[in-house]
């Protein structure tokens, strides 16, 4: 296998010694192509009939979006599962050989269906030759035929209640697809096993609910996701973290989400003051003798280019809590600072040169 | 790239490539500071670990070394925790160079969006890279213009699968230029008035790029991750722990 472009499927696997020939140096391995994970079978091998070398090649390629596609016309019962012994052929495992469908199978297959994509101008895929596949009960070759347990969807499809196969994305898309309208039926969440968004409606999964990630537009499924202590904020993840440890310079949830927008810019109308938070609560920084270097490093923390100006204003509320920065610091004031935008998005290069 | 053109030296100074042996260039990415590069998380599908990957600034043609060209090792790989390798969703990730680069006119980053800065449908951007031509690899970097089209419509070309508001689909009906293998990761920008760039997309997915059946590019939606990438890039670069 050295010098065969067998090394990748093997992945460097000492079953590659240089006596085999380069036929039989790959192995069974278990079947991920989601389009296949309903098959009478678990383990494949490749390369597949199409020529793929990989899973991850067949999971692209362009006869994994046009089966699919194709069982939705309904040609043939058991177009899919024709489709998946060619994308990921049963591996044997006790011989690591690959098991192709019957010629039957694949016939049936193109007889039905190649006149169907005619109809849109495409062809049946080029090497997909039945007469590669041996005949059912051929001498001593075994190969696949469905039987009654095989499914006609892949997990990718809805089952019509007429039985055929319509894509899943056109469950509940508010066009019926299927000819008796039942993928349009018991679309509520619940009745799919979904969350529902409070104000949007939106069905979501529930492994998405709590996981730190808001996917409702009103971040509902990220509310109520823990109870806290009085003297405990929640992370984005949800954990609860004590209220002194945040923004106090060391990541104390696991997501680091104590520690976020600990230095901005407050949004206020006619200026923007410097806040930094500590235990959670906002404060305006106090400038005793403010250093250029600390408007720099502000500017930076805050992910934003030099700062342009820093100016200093007498306090204006009174009751505003300070953040005082250095015990030695006298004068109480504001600081707000204005930064610019990184230089960036600039090509000096690239300037045409006029003639 | 498909139906684009040689880009000129110089011309997209923030476009690196994501380079690991013993194949050379693997995937696009593009320079945000200058500690700092973007790509997209399934371009290290297989190979996490950051010892066996370098980036590679300031080059136009990936066979000839040129004086304007940086290498960089990677120290960092920040692979996007909601990544979905199934439905190629949340595709992002950030890589934390070894070492600052210089900054020339060769070797600068492009701007990110603000986190309110959406890519309305009708908007003309431009896609770069060293991805397939569609007949040959190239070895010149390629450009072409696109245009942002709605997610709805966008839909409507992939049955597969689900089009997020993480992504943002751009090209041609006619599917004349296009993003392919080896672009991934590779940028698109679009420029505001005023001469500077913005970048909206990190080129992720699509259909099978040089069959019958042509649709649009599908990018990793930058502003949505806008605020994750500032995030991770503070904590690690603030923190004391």
């Amino acid at each position: 296998c050295l010098y065969s472009s067998c090394l990748d499927s093997c992945g460097g696997n000492s079953l590659c010694d240089p006596s085999n020939s380069v036929n039989n140096c790959s192995q069974c391995e278990p079947i991920t192509l989601e389009l296949c994970l309903n098959l009478p079978y678990n383990h494949t091998n490749f390369p597949n009939y199409l020529g793929h070398r990989t899973q991850k090649e067949a999971s692209i390629s362009w006869e994994s979006s046009l089966f699919p596609a194709l069982v939705q016309t309904n040609c043939y019962k058991y177009l899919m599962f024709f489709a998946c012994t060619i994308l990921v052929p049963k591996c044997d495992e006790d011989t690591q050989q690959r098991i192709p469908p019957c010629r039957a199978l694949c016939e049936h297959s193109k007889e039905r269906c190649e006149s169907v994509l005619g109809i849109v101008g495409l062809q049946w895929p080029e090497d997909t030759d039945c007469n590669q596949f041996p005949e059912e009960n051929a001498d001593n070759q075994t190969c696949l035929m469905p039987d009654d347990e095989v499914e006609e969807c892949s997990p990718s499809h809805f089952k019509c209640r007429s039985g055929r196969c319509v894509l899943a994305s056109r469950r509940c898309d508010g066009q019926a697809d299927c000819d008796d309208d039942s993928d349009e039926e018991n679309c509520g969440c619940k009745e799919r096993d979904l969350w529902e968004c409070p104000s949007s409606k939106q069905c979501l999964k529930h492994t998405v609910i709590c996981d730190g990630f808001p996917d409702c537009p009103d971040n509902m499924d990220e509310k109520n996701c823990s109870f806290c202590q009085a003297d405990e904020l929640e992370c984005a993840n949800h954990e609860c973290v004590s209220r002194d440890r945040w923004c106090d310079g060391e990541a104390d949830c696991i997501d680091s989400s104590d520690e976020w927008d600990c230095v901005t810019l407050s949004a206020n109308v006619n200026s923007s003051f410097l806040m930094a938070r500590r235990s959670a609560m906002e404060h305006h920084v106090c400038a005793d003798g403010w250093q250029e270097t600390l408007s720099q490093l502000a500017c930076k923390q805050m992910g934003l280019g030099e700062p342009s100006m820093t100016k200093l204003i007498e306090e204006q509320e009174q009751d505003q809590q300070w953040l005082t920065l250095h015990s030695n610091w006298e004068i109480t004031s504001v600081c707000p600072l204005s930064c610019s935008l990184a230089d960036c998005g600039r090509r000096p290069a690239a300037r045409m040169n006029k003639r | 790239i498909l139906g684009g053109r040689t880009s000129r030296p110089g011309r997209w100074p923030w476009q690196c490539s994501l380079q690991s042996e013993p194949s050379g260039h693997i995937c696009g990415c593009v320079l945000i500071a200058k500690k700092w590069v973007l790509t997209v998380a399934h371009c290290f599908e297989g190979r996490e670990n950051a010892a066996v990957w370098k980036v590679v600034f300031g080059i136009n043609n990936l066979d000839h070394p040129s004086t304007f060209m940086q290498m960089r090792l990677v120290k960092t790989i920040i692979l996007h925790p909601r990544y979905s390798r199934a439905v190629v969703d949340y595709d992002i990730s950030i890589v934390e160079l070894s070492q600052d680069i210089n900054e020339t006119s060769y070797v600068r980053p492009v701007c990110l969006p603000s986190p309110d800065q959406s890519l309305e449908p009708d908007t003309y951007c431009y896609i770069t890279g060293w991805g397939h031509m569609g007949n040959k690899m190239p070895f010149k970097l390629q450009e072409g213009e696109v245009r942002v089209i709605s997610l709805e419509q966008c839909q409507s070309y992939f049955d597969m699968k689900t089009i997020t508001n993480r992504m943002i689909c751009a090209g041609y009906e006619s599917g004349t230029v296009d993003s392919c293998m080896g672009d991934s990761g590779g940028p698109l920008v679009c420029e505001k008035p005023g001469g500077q760039w913005t970048l909206f997309g990190l080129t992720s997915w699509g259909s099978v790029c040089f069959s019958k059946v042509l649709g649009p590019g599908v990018y990793s939606n930058v502003t949505y991750f806008v605020k994750w990438i500032e995030r991770q890039i503070y904590i690690r670069t603030f923190l004391l722990n």
